[in-house]
């Protein structure tokens, strides 16, 4: 399953 | 960091440098939305709070730094230098109507019910509708001057590259993030229209007008 999202985008 | 979004950063750069420039050589902010530039500050002010508690990268807080300072650089140029050239009666559109709907959409869709994490939802939200009072003008006036359109396609293909980017971290490591899934894509469609008679007239060499 997917994993929670990075905040690492702009 | 892959291709898709390292181009997709470097496009929304040059957006930025495309609109300074214009305003610069023209002595001019005609024909660009001020509401529409307002509301990148709020985008960027609102999703960037996390410069305050936590640290990604030096390109991240660069860029976060660039992005924030440059949109209200902008502004400034638009209300003060500029301001005799900005004709407020075309830029007519209602941003309560995106602000609002953006904001109750981030109360009830967000990963977290906590303040930064709202607001970041909520810039999320509101960047893919801030092009509206931009496109709405453009309308009413029926043209754009060719440096506009350099600018606005500049700014619709940095939000197009991150789909691909999207794609890219979803194979490589799994991430999926759905709420700016959903809103970069609607940002990108809003764009559609105005990418066909870009690529199909500006680029020709023909001035940008839009049919009566």
């Amino acid at each position: 399953s997917a994993n929670p999202p990075v905040k690492d985008e702009l | 960091m892959n291709i898709f979004r390292l181009l997709g950063d470097l496009a929304h750069l040059a957006s930025i440098f495309i609109l300074v420039h214009k305003m610069h050589t023209t002595r001019s902010c005609r024909g660009i939305s001020f509401k529409t530039q307002a509301l990148y500050v709020v985008v960027f002010v609102t999703r960037y709070i996390d410069l305050f508690y936590s640290w990604i990268s030096l390109y991240n807080f660069v860029m976060k730094i660039f992005f924030i300072s440059s949109s209200c650089y902008i502004l400034y140029l638009m209300k003060y230098r500029f301001r005799p050239t900005h004709d407020p009666t075309l830029d007519t559109f209602k941003v309560e109507y995106l602000a609002g709907p953006c904001f109750a959409l981030a109360l009830i869709f967000n990963y977290h019910f906590d303040f930064t994490e709202i607001m970041w939802t909520f810039s999320i939200y509101l960047e893919a509708v801030a092009i509206f009072p931009q496109l709405f003008m453009m309308q009413r006036t029926g043209e754009a001057e060719t440096i506009t359109t350099h600018y606005l396609a500049a700014l619709g293909i940095y939000r197009a590259l991150y789909i691909p980017n999207w794609i890219y971290r979803y194979y490589t490591e799994g991430t999926v993030d759905p709420i700016a899934i959903v809103a970069g894509i609607v940002q990108t469609g809003l764009y559609l229209d105005f990418f066909y008679v870009y690529f199909t007239k500006v680029l020709q060499g023909q001035k940008f007008e839009l049919p009566a």
